[in-house]
């Protein structure tokens, strides 16, 4: 599957942008937290798609804001 | 407006609703 682009993602439909993050971004966070996946990529949706498509070529980024993610959603179930 | 469904879940190929159901 080729790289998602920002020129891709300005090619679609602003309903379906944060889609297409979603199934890309869905994969790697899975990878991550199997169980919260879900969740977490509805958190990280909430972002602005410039910063979700640098997370999608950055692990480090992605990774650091699953945690945060994580983090929140522990908060806020408890 | 109860936040006990926050975050919505984003399910692969369902269409996402994201923020609407808040």
């Amino acid at each position: 599957q080729e790289p998602l682009t920002a020129s891709m993602l300005a090619a679609a439909p602003l309903k379906e942008q944060k889609q297409l993050l979603g199934e890309r971004l869905y994969p790697l966070i899975q990878a991550l937290h199997p169980t919260l996946a879900g969740k977490i990529t509805g958190m990280l949706l909430e972002i602005d798609n410039s910063e979700l498509l640098h997370m999608l070529e950055s692990p480090e980024s992605l990774h650091s804001k699953v945690e945060e993610a994580v983090a929140v959603l522990q908060a806020h179930q408890a | 407006n109860s936040n006990i469904n926050w975050p919505p879940e984003f399910c692969p190929g369902v269409p996402w609703k994201g923020l609407q159901n808040i």
